[in-house]
């Protein structure tokens, strides 16, 4: 463990939880992407299976439990008790267009044909993209709560740490994987264009709003 | 053997 790791998956846990607290305190779902949400479910159900077959440490397994059950808590906020407040109009990314590459992708490239390592390079993979939902929805609405953009903010620091992460464990620790850092890349690429709105306009108190 | 070594991550 190191202070990127800790920090990332703190960061990380962050999100998760500031999400789930802003659909239950505000009793809505406004603005939030039940795609993404549902994709994030998939990529920890699909990592964590060895959550039973192998144990780690007491911190991996109790964070892959917060971690599996604040995401289907936030499935079911989303499409079982405040659906009405769910904005399906706008939250229209066909993630079929994700599910069939990241698929493919990760039969063709990963660590060995096994289905527990295809499946763990399947949550790479898919977790690198499943954020687009949530951000084609923002460009869509045009806008996003304050809150909604803290949410994404800790969403993207985390993989970005986790990039440190890599670098330390690299360094230190002789230990590489091109599989998770590509992914971790994408991913955080993907938040580069937010993470400029969210600085310029989000911490100097404006709403973030993109030129529509 | 590095494999087993990201599995410790989350």
């Amino acid at each position: 463990m190191n202070i990127f790791r800790l920090t990332g998956d703190l960061s990380h846990l962050a999100a998760i939880i500031i999400l789930l607290l802003k659909i239950w305190k505000t009793r809505s779902c406004a603005g939030i992407s039940g795609k993404s949400q549902i994709l994030f479910a998939l990529v920890f159900t699909t990592r964590y299976l060895d959550l039973f077959s192998s144990f780690i440490s007491l911190y991996n397994t109790v964070m892959k439990v917060i971690y599996i059950m604040c995401a289907y808590a936030t499935v079911y906020l989303i499409y079982g008790k405040f659906k009405a407040t769910y904005d399906g109009n706008h939250d229209t990314f066909r993630v079929e267009f994700l599910l069939i590459p990241v698929v493919l992708l990760a039969v063709l490239i990963n660590h060995a044909f096994a289905p527990m390592e295809i499946l763990w390079t399947f949550s790479i993979y898919l977790e690198s993209v499943a954020i687009l939902p949530q951000l084609f929805m923002i460009s869509k609405t045009g806008e996003a709560e304050t809150i909604t953009t803290h949410y994404l903010f800790f969403l993207g620091l985390y993989r970005t740490l986790y990039l440190f992460n890599w670098i330390w464990r690299f360094y230190f620790e002789g230990f590489f994987d091109l599989i998770a850092v590509v992914a971790g890349l994408v991913q955080t690429i993907l938040y580069c264009d937010f993470f400029y709105l969210y600085i310029t306009k989000v911490l100097k108190g404006k709403k973030l709003s993109l030129p529509a | 053997q590095g494999r087993t070594k990201l599995k410790d991550e989350l």
